[in-house]
């Protein structure tokens, strides 16, 4: 399994839908301080269910929808979808392509989808805790901490309490 | 339960000290259960010590010396339960150019396993990378993309 | 007394707006007391706004940004009173290229009142340094000095 | 006034007896991650009274004596002496220098000294509050919190309480 395509549109600084298409080896996102890059990440972390304000930089809800600039409306959604290769079998789902998908209106409301049918958070971690390599290794990714850092957070792993560094080898077994 | 644990107990703590040696040539990294005799309830502790230091306390190693650390810890967790992808946002921000090196070389090993989106502006990062994405500010302060070959690059530290 | 706060909070604000447009090339930030009426114990509130963005808090700039604004608010401070010395410790660490530049440009003006001691891994602020000391770690573990010239370092990101 | 030169011994990574001489301008210290930049910068916070052993990166006072190494033996005791220009009379003493030293011994006693003579830590917070340019502008150094800025910590100047901010920005006045 592994990431596909992103689409991005309304959320954060993307105002316009665009998309990042990955290769599986190494894709590296360059630019200047504040063209986007880390919103990027906090993209992959909500679509795949992030419920904490503070790791997506975010105090309430709208603060991920783009805000407007001096030449732009703000939006009226944030969309991000997530599009996963399922060739190797590593979701429960007998498809090649999985896409997982989020919004956020301004009134509140969020929606869920997986193949754009609409579905519950719940869901969406289950898919996610439930997907294990063809060999029967775990998942590592996702849900767990450790596939996604946000930036000044790599010290973090260092500066956990005992018993939160032991959940991070449980999720590796 | 925790025999699983313990295998897997096992492998990380391998890998840490593994990681930790080809990143500081040499030098110990260790994982310690808080209580040996209760397998199920223990926590975890960490100790790094660089080659030739006396042991010393992690608020004692440098910033860069506790990325490197952390960022061993991580590829070690990385190799023993392979995940299919990995997201890195400048974890190299604060490593010198020799250690910027020995991170892209475990990086690119790792890469045959694990899928990785690496945000950095680092040029021995970004000349390792499949695909490159530019991120710009747009005239109307909203962000665009663009994939990049590395000749669009400017010269010096980084795009 | 706070005929003396008004005044120096007026600079120091009126600063920070100038460092602020000079390194984002436009946009506000701005200091405002959270309680004008009592001059005697009103605190400090900051704003930031990157030119052509919409007002967000802190908490969304970038880390880039983050570190931009406040060396912006640290430099308007010097510039209202100045201090015989300032000792700055990898605050370009975040900055891209071309915010190094900016940094650099400002630090040079402000380094004919003020004595700066600056650690760094950038060669740009490396460049503009009228001395500079390389620090390295003997065989013994034990850190040693040596000045250097420009030449004396290696090529690229940094010594 | 401005920072002449700086003496080291015993402290942190420095085992023997360094010298750093400082010009009136901008001097850069440089080298690879661990090698000893922001020891530096702690001996000048160190030896200018600092009692903050978060701010040190010290959890005991003997912390910031060297440890040794393979190959050295533990030190004793540590000794920093700070020597500034007084010649334009910045400091209330009718020296053209002026040495601050602070020595540190693993018993847990420490010393402070101005031109080798024993105070106390007291005497020497009170000559550098007492520090003003020439032109009556109080000294913004040493004991103020902008002087000394440690790795990482830029950004906390974004993240203190409105009252501490205006402790910054009473300091200036
Ligand atoms: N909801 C929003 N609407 C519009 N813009 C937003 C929104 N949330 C964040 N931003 C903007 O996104 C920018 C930050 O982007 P990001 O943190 O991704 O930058 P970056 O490319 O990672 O920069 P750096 O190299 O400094 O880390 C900020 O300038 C902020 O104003
Ligand atoms: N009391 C001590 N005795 C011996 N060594 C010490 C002592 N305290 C700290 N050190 C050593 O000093 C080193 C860190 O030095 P420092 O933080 O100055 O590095 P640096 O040059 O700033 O590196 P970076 O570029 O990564 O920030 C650590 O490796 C630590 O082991
Ligand atoms: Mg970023
Ligand atoms: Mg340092």
């Amino acid at each position: 399994m592994y990431l596909k395509r992103l689409d991005v549109a309304g959320f954060k600084s993307f105002a316009t839908r665009t998309a990042f298409e990955f290769g599986q080896g190494l894709t590296a996102i360059v630019g200047p301080n504040g063209s986007g890059k880390s919103n990027v990440s906090d993209a992959l972390r909500w679509v795949l269910g992030e419920q904490s304000g503070r790791l997506l930089r975010a105090r309430k809800l709208e603060d991920v929808i783009f805000a407007g600039s001096s030449k732009r409306p703000p939006a009226d959604k944030a969309e991000v979808t997530l599009t996963l290769d399922n060739s190797a079998g590593w979701l429960p789902l007998d498809f090649s392509e999985v896409a997982i998908s989020r919004r956020a209106y301004r009134s509140g409301e969020s929606d869920y989808l997986i193949n754009r049918k609409r579905v519950r958070l719940r869901d969406v971690q289950d898919l996610l805790m439930r997907a294990s390599a063809p060999s029967g290794a775990r998942m590592g990714a996702g849900q767990n901490s450790y596939a996604i850092i946000g930036q000044g957070l790599v010290e973090t792993v260092l500066n956990l309490r005992p018993e939160e560094r032991r959940q991070l080898v449980e999720e590796a077994a | 339960m925790h025999k699983r644990f313990e295998a897997t107990f096992g492998q990380v703590a391998e890998g840490f000290e593994q990681y930790f040696q080809a990143f500081f040539g040499g030098g110990h990294a260790r994982l310690v259960l808080t209580d040996g005799e209760n397998l199920n309830t223990a926590g975890v502790d960490i100790s790094a010590q660089p080659p030739g230091k006396r042991l010393q306390s992690l608020a004692q190693l440098s910033g860069g010396e506790k990325a490197l650390t952390a960022v061993a810890l991580l590829f070690a967790l990385l190799q023993t339960s392979p995940s299919p992808f990995c997201v890195l946002d400048e974890v190299d921000a604060m490593l010198d150019d020799a250690n910027v090196g020995r991170f892209v070389a475990a990086l690119q090993e790792l890469a045959k396993r694990t899928q990785f989106v690496v945000i950095t502006h680092n040029r021995k990062t970004i000349e390792v990378s499949d695909a490159i994405y530019g991120v710009s500010m747009g005239l109307d302060s909203a962000s665009r993309v663009l994939s990049l070959r590395l000749a669009d690059l400017p010269a010096g530290r980084q795009a």
